[in-house]
């Protein structure tokens, strides 16, 4: 009786480790150590295979979530928050043995191990056959991180294997199971924008397509605005993705885009850049003859760099420079300052609220064209600028006037990062 | 001699490699239901002291797992079930078991250290 009446306390006043529905939150840091276990290699793949398919398991639930991945060869192993291992029947000092080829081809335990059954045919991702070792390392850390089996099609976390789909990725509802647990990302960004590019169909038509762009430091993210998360595989660095511009980020882009211009620039300290939208590039020299990159004061005569952000206004075809709590409008068709400014960003952008405003040093000035409007970003927050439409709407809204502020990581959803050794994947 | 006609060897059969049992009777499926927390705190041999609980029990937890499994819930050891049920896949349990259940027998040694950190 008295056992009995132990084990029922136990079981009531720590928290249960076992699946409730939504899982239970595994780890409390945000930086987690992983190792492949030396005595636990698999007998089928090469040992390089093996850890790359790991970092890249890993990597695809830091890319939904806050958490850090990186593999630790050296710590002492009680240091190594979760070690996998390959066994068959008996294995690794684990009480569960493995039955062979076929059912049961990996399992995890609550305390970071996770073992594989090398009985069963694991291959590389996309081989099209056997059975991924990628999606089931997907699925078995998802258990370590304490999510439980999800009984939904399309999730990772499905009990039984589903033969190889190509490009296998962390589904919606994964991401917010292990968002339920960690929570959403969050993070400032050295600056947001729509990138406008010309192409040609094949019917040799041309159409203006863009694609939104994440920037913070070195790396970017490219945002699907029409599935709500970012590209599979963001972020990347920025030298990938945006040649010639500088290494450790910019300040600012800015497209001045009206009858008579299309100009891309990036701004970054004193000096800005022009870029190529059609090479792809930034213009060693631009067809004016203006080698690159030049100081911000002699191009933007007025305006003087680093500037927190910027962006090109085609309402009244003038670029907002945003420093401190100054504005800078800067006439882009005659190439000088508005009259009147610099002003102070709350009388140009009044709060719509009292009290609700960024105060200045912001971190991006972002005209989308999904939502046709002026976001300003500080921090985890963004104020959405009132447009004309809301304004013809509620007449008392003031011109350019912030509505009140809401965190990013709910309007646009994943941008998280990944560890640095992580990044090359 | 081992012939290799896949680069990655994937068509190579390890004859050597252990099968894992396959499950085609009522057994077999109450073991696996109870491995994978279908079927709570009694093992397929149960006590033996109330075989209708037990036939009950296994019923119930069949179906349980026709339903996660999104098979007909008939509650019958079917084609579809033994399909399902020998499906390779995660050994981690589906449902939530009862730790202290699932570690310290009913029946046993005194003591039940097991369940003690």
């Amino acid at each position: 009786r008295r056992k009995r009446h132990l084990a029922g306390l136990m079981s009531k006043t720590r928290p249960r480790r076992g699946l409730s529905e939504h899982g239970y939150m595994a780890f409390s840091k945000k930086l987690l150590k992983w190792r492949l276990i030396g005595e636990g290699y698999s007998s089928q793949l090469a040992v390089e295979e093996q850890r790359y398919i790991f970092r890249l398991a890993f990597r695809m639930w830091s890319e939904v979530s806050p958490l850090e991945f990186v593999e630790d060869t050296r710590s002492p192993l009680e240091d190594v928050e979760i070690r996998l291992g390959f066994g068959t029947g008996k294995h690794l000092g684990c009480n569960q043995r493995f039955d062979g080829t076929g059912q049961e081809f990996a399992h995890a335990w609550f305390l970071g191990d996770i073992h594989f059954d090398d009985d069963e045919h694991f291959t590389a991702p996309n081989a099209g056959s056997g059975i991924s070792l990628l999606k089931v390392a997907v699925h078995e850390i998802g258990h370590v991180l304490g999510l439980p089996h999800i009984y939904r099609e399309g999730s990772i976390m499905q009990p039984s294997y589903l033969p190889q789909e190509s490009g296998f990725e962390v589904g919606w509802m994964d991401r917010k199971a292990i968002q339920r647990l960690y929570g959403g990302c969050k993070g400032r960004f050295s600056t947001v924008f729509d990138w406008i590019r010309k192409e040609r169909t094949p019917y040799g038509e041309v159409v203006i397509r863009f694609n939104t762009y994440f920037m913070r430091d070195s790396w970017y993210w490219l945002y699907e605005n029409r599935n709500n998360r970012t590209r599979y595989g963001d972020p990347v660095t920025l030298q990938a993705g945006w040649h010639g511009l500088p290494r450790e980020g910019v300040d600012a882009h800015v497209h001045v885009w009206s009858r008579t211009k299309d100009i891309v620039y990036f701004f970054k300290g004193t000096q800005f850049w022009r870029y190529d939208s059609e090479k792809d590039r930034v213009f060693g020299q631009d067809p004016e003859g203006h080698r690159y990159p030049r100081p911000i004061s002699e191009g933007f005569p007025g305006v003087i760099g680093p500037v927190d952000t910027a962006f090109y206004d085609r309402r009244d075809s003038h670029i907002y420079f945003f420093k401190n709590s100054l504005v800078f409008a800067f006439n882009a068709e005659a190439n000088r300052l508005a009259r009147g400014f610099p002003k102070n960003i709350r009388d140009l952008f009044p709060a719509v609220e009292r009290g609700d405003h960024p105060n200045g040093n912001i971190d991006a000035a972002y005209f989308s064209y999904t939502h046709s409007t002026v976001f300003l970003l500080k921090g985890t927050r963004f104020w959405r600028v009132v447009n004309s439409r809301q304004r013809r709407r509620r007449l008392s809204l003031p011109r350019n006037g912030l509505l009140p502020h809401k965190e990013v990581e709910e309007q646009w959803f994943d941008i998280c990062n990944v560890h640095p050794t992580a990044l090359k994947l | 001699e081992k012939l290799y006609h896949r680069r990655d060897r994937s068509d190579v059969q390890h004859f050597d490699s252990h099968q894992a049992q396959i499950i085609t009777d009522e057994h077999a499926a109450e073991l696996f239901l109870s491995r994978y927390g279908f079927i709570k705190n009694s093992g397929p041999d149960g006590d033996g002291d109330d075989p209708e609980g037990a036939s009950q029990a296994f019923i119930s937890a069949l179906e349980e797992f026709q339903r996660v499994s999104g098979l007909p819930v008939t509650g019958q050891f079917d084609e579809a079930t033994k399909e399902a049920m020998n499906k390779p896949r995660c050994g981690v349990p589906d449902k939530e078991m009862d730790w202290n259940a699932a570690t310290e027998p009913e029946s046993g040694p005194s003591g039940g250290s097991t369940s003690a950190r």
